[in-house]
């Protein structure tokens, strides 16, 4: 689960 | 998108919007660093280059070109517009130690090797440690004013804010960003200090003044 995210944060 | 994440959002726009205020209704950009400014921009323009690569939501897209905007425009104010009052002989951190090894950092730890990712990454890096040149002026200087530790305390609320939501997204088994969530604790903790003198001093109607 911790990795590979896509950039959805600001 | 969840309560703590948009709070966040808009907490740190907050703190923009106070620093702009501040700096437009006095005319002055006295006791705010521009260096700390100048390395918020680098991190925003690095970050949100993706803007010209992916969509996420019309949210996303609107809030990167506010935080871009604003951004450039307070490095205008400070550094162009009222230059005048820009307080330079108290701004002194050296940015470079900041800027190099965040690049560095970046070329070893990242998810991916492409350009659009070491430049997520570095901005990831930088923006942890961005807000260091300011915390150094208000230390040498002793003192703030009460508009810029509010502008601070929106800023470290953003922070905090970041990690309740990381961890409700946690509990949702959403997936999230390891290096995000390690910067973003340290970039929190740096204002614990901060935040302690916030509450105890400047809530209590006085003047942020750190110990002799």
């Amino acid at each position: 689960r911790l990795k590979s995210t896509t950039h959805d944060e600001l | 998108m969840n309560i703590f994440r948009l709070l966040g959002d808009l907490s740190h726009l907050l703190a923009i919007i106070i620093l702009l205020l501040k700096i437009w209704n006095s005319r002055s950009c006295a006791g705010i660093s521009g260096r700390s400014q100048f390395l918020f921009a680098i991190v925003f323009t690095a970050r949100y280059l993706d803007l010209f690569f992916t969509f996420i939501s019309l949210y996303n897209t609107v809030m990167k070109i506010v935080f871009l905007a604003t951004s450039y425009g307070t490095l205008y104010l400070m550094y162009i517009k009222f230059k005048a009052t820009y307080d330079s002989n108290h701004d002194t951190f050296r940015i470079e130690f900041l800027i190099l090894p965040a690049i560095a950092l970046a070329l070893l730890i990242n998810e991916e090797f492409t350009v659009i990712e070491i430049l997520w990454t570095f901005s990831i890096y930088l923006e942890s440690v961005a807000i260091l040149p300011q915390l150094f002026m208000v230390s040498k200087t002793g003192e703030a004013e009460s508009i810029t530790s509010h502008y601070l305390f929106a800023l470290g609320s953003y922070r905090a804010l970041y990690i309740l939501n990381w961890i409700y997204r946690w509990f949702l088994t959403e997936k999230l960003n390891a290096i995000a969530i390690v910067a973003g604790i340290v970039q929190t903790i740096l204002y614990c200090d901060f935040f302690y003198l916030y509450l105890t001093k400047v809530l209590k109607g006085k003047k942020l003044q750190l110990p002799a």
